[in-house]
């Protein structure tokens, strides 16, 4: 016996601003996502293994708010959050604030795996991706034109942080 | 916020999430999605939740941990039984009932009703020990797949057409 669920993000959004062809493209990286993920978990695979394979595709994803496709800070980057557990054994990683790191599900592992620590931040969690051999991704790897528009759309309306996030994404 | 929670043939949990936070977001804010016990957390004798939303609210309740605790199954009570005849016995352990798919909903959708009183809205992704694969958000959608070997395959987008949409 074997279950998995996936998420995207959650918001309020007008059913009419979904366009078909919007709605198709959501739908087929979740697809690929929980396929990649069933398909670990029915060849016998470990719970882990498939979280972290689900993930990685969304991550990849620009629709979706983690790695590629992040929303911007107000200073116009790019920090990326993640948090991994294996219930296991109930180890953990995290971290916070990275912005070098193409899929930081991975990181957050290898803080779970490799280090005495559940969670690091900034440029220490850089550094410790780098002395685990993790690339060094340029932050033009991350930015997407949406993402850029909602943070300029905040700056000139003077929304505020939720009045832009409010919504799918 | 993306995130996956699965139950593996060996019965193990696992839980991720991975965010970008909030557009235009200062002085280092954090939300749930990093924080063991906030937007993720597994336990074999529990569940494995991934949270996605209005992470401030979601820290504050603990949403994560706090859905687990409520579905955690009890320790074994385990005690000797004497033999009839009275000389020597064996050792017997009470096992639990096996966790429903309404209980295990029903601890979602309470943790996430504690999280829309306090004014925060979002939504979680669980799994259970007994293989309930589960959603609960109080947003109009979230973007949302499940599978299992039972054979149920679907992903969805807003509330209630979970059966609705099918691989593209």
């Amino acid at each position: 016996k074997w279950s998995l669920a996936i998420h995207g993000g959650a918001g309020t959004l007008d059913p009419a601003q979904m366009t078909p062809d919007k709605r198709a493209a959501y739908e087929a990286d979740l697809q690929k996502a929980l396929d990649a993920g069933s398909k670990i978990l029915a060849d016998g695979g470990s719970a882990m293994d498939a979280i972290k394979a689900a993930i990685i595709i969304m991550e990849d994803s620009p629709l979706f708010n983690a790695g590629k496709g992040a929303v911007f800070t107000w200073d116009g980057t790019n920090e990326l959050d993640a948090s991994i557990m294996d219930g296991r054994d109930r180890s953990a990683g995290a971290v916070a604030g990275v912005k070098t790191v193409k899929n930081p599900i991975l990181l957050a592992d290898t803080v779970r795996t490799q280090s005495e620590h559940v969670f690091l931040v900034g440029k220490g969690a850089e550094d410790f991706a780098v002395s685990k051999g993790f690339a060094v991704t340029p932050p033009e790897y991350f930015a997407t034109p949406f993402r850029r528009e909602a943070l300029e759309r905040l700056k000139a309306e003077k929304l505020s942080a939720l009045d832009v996030d409010h919504k799918f994404g | 916020t993306v995130g996956a929670v699965a139950l593996d043939s060996q019965g193990n949990l696992a839980a991720g999430t991975s965010t970008g936070g909030m557009t235009g977001k200062r002085w280092g804010r954090v939300g749930d999605a990093p924080l063991i016990g906030a937007g993720t957390y597994a336990d074999n004798r529990a569940c494995a939740v991934s949270a996605t939303g209005w992470g401030e609210y979601f820290i504050r309740v603990g949403v994560a941990h706090e859905i687990c605790s409520k579905i955690r199954r009890p320790e074994p009570q385990c005690g000797v039984v004497e033999s009839d005849d009275g000389v020597g016995g064996h050792v017997e352990c009470r096992s639990f009932r096996a966790l429903s798919q309404e209980r295990a909903q029903a601890a979602a959708d309470a943790v996430m009703a504690d999280v829309k009183e306090l004014g925060g809205d979002g939504g979680v992704i669980l799994v259970t020990p007994e293989g309930h694969a589960i959603f609960s958000f109080n947003t109009t959608g979230m973007y949302r797949g499940r599978a299992t070997s039972a054979g149920v395959r679907e992903v969805a987008i807003f509330g209630g057409e979970e059966k609705a949409s099918k691989t593209p």
